[in-house]
């Protein structure tokens, strides 16, 4: 079962994830007495790395007019902050003392810091993206909701002009986020239902330009049409919301993988 | 631009991935 939900925090998280698994284990089993060499250089190279990160991280949130995202993230980057200093004591008290106790402790804080931080951090930013991604579908969903009141052919054409780039984007960008999803069965949802959304399009507008031009020649079976555009619009509506819970999983079902 | 922050933190779990094999490549003698 995958650990990370998308293939870039994985691509980025697994191989440290494994590295710090295996200083723990290293740790808890030693306490081996050898004497730790010189980190300086390393330690240096993650506090770089962390600062680069923070000042971009700063930007994104500067940036960033989604209130989640600038309330979540700056504590994300205080913990790799913090977890920064850890290994920057680490390394110190381990130049005074190569055999010293309290300076492995904080070398495996430190390193779970940066791990745990970044996974927030990328966490933090991934939901922001996801959001976006579902503000797009809110908005097709909006255009659904006013498919009952288009009553003329100037006013479907409007409605296919507006739903239309609309559509187009959810398609793209719910089509992008089920190849970055690791857990299959969130892949195989967001598949089925956007394949769902795009055959039902055009029967949807058929059946609305049926029923306008019933209601324009007054004829017998206005209602009936008007019935079948409105099931056809909660069809697409049921649709887009199974992919905005969808986009929305993290973490994975025990059931579902059963 | 927000993809800096997905390879900066690609940049950091590497940094971190070589600290953590500079201290086992001393801890595993």
């Amino acid at each position: 079962m995958p650990v990370f939900h998308t293939k870039t925090i994985e691509s980025i998280l697994e191989p440290v994830a494994q590295q710090v698994s295996r200083l723990v284990i290293l740790h808890e089993e030693a306490e081996d007495g050898n004497a730790m060499p010189d980190l300086e250089k390393p330690v240096f190279g993650v506090s770089r790395a962390v600062q680069n990160l923070v000042k971009v991280g700063r930007e994104t949130i500067q940036s960033s007019d989604d209130a989640i995202l600038r309330q979540d993230m700056p504590a994300a980057l205080q913990r790799v902050e913090q977890a920064a200093r850890h290994l920057e004591e680490a390394s110190g008290m381990l130049k005074a003392d190569p055999f010293s106790q309290p300076a492995r402790k904080k070398l495996i804080e430190g390193s779970r810091g940066i791990l745990q931080g970044t996974s927030s951090l990328l966490l933090c930013f991934d939901e922001s993206e996801v959001r976006k991604i579902i503000s797009e579908c809110k908005r097709v969903l909006d255009y659904l909701a006013v498919a009952e009141v288009v009553d003329s052919l100037e006013d479907l054409v409007r409605f296919v002009k507006d739903l239309s780039p609309c559509l187009s984007k959810v398609s793209r960008e719910v089509d992008g986020r089920q190849k970055e999803l690791t857990h299959q069965v969130h892949r195989d949802i967001l598949i089925r239902c956007l394949e769902e959304v795009k055959t039902l399009t055009p029967i949807l507008i058929c059946s609305m330009k049926i029923y306008i031009q019933i209601h324009a020649q007054g004829g017998k079976g206005g209602e009936e049409a008007g019935m079948n555009r409105d099931y056809l619009a909660q069809r697409m509506t049921d649709e887009l919301n199974e992919i905005i819970r969808v986009l929305q999983l993290t973490t994975y079902d025990e059931d579902e993988w059963d | 631009d927000p993809s800096d922050m997905v390879r900066q933190a690609r940049i950091l779990a590497q940094a971190t991935a070589q600290l953590i094999q500079a201290i086992k490549g001393e801890a595993e003698k």
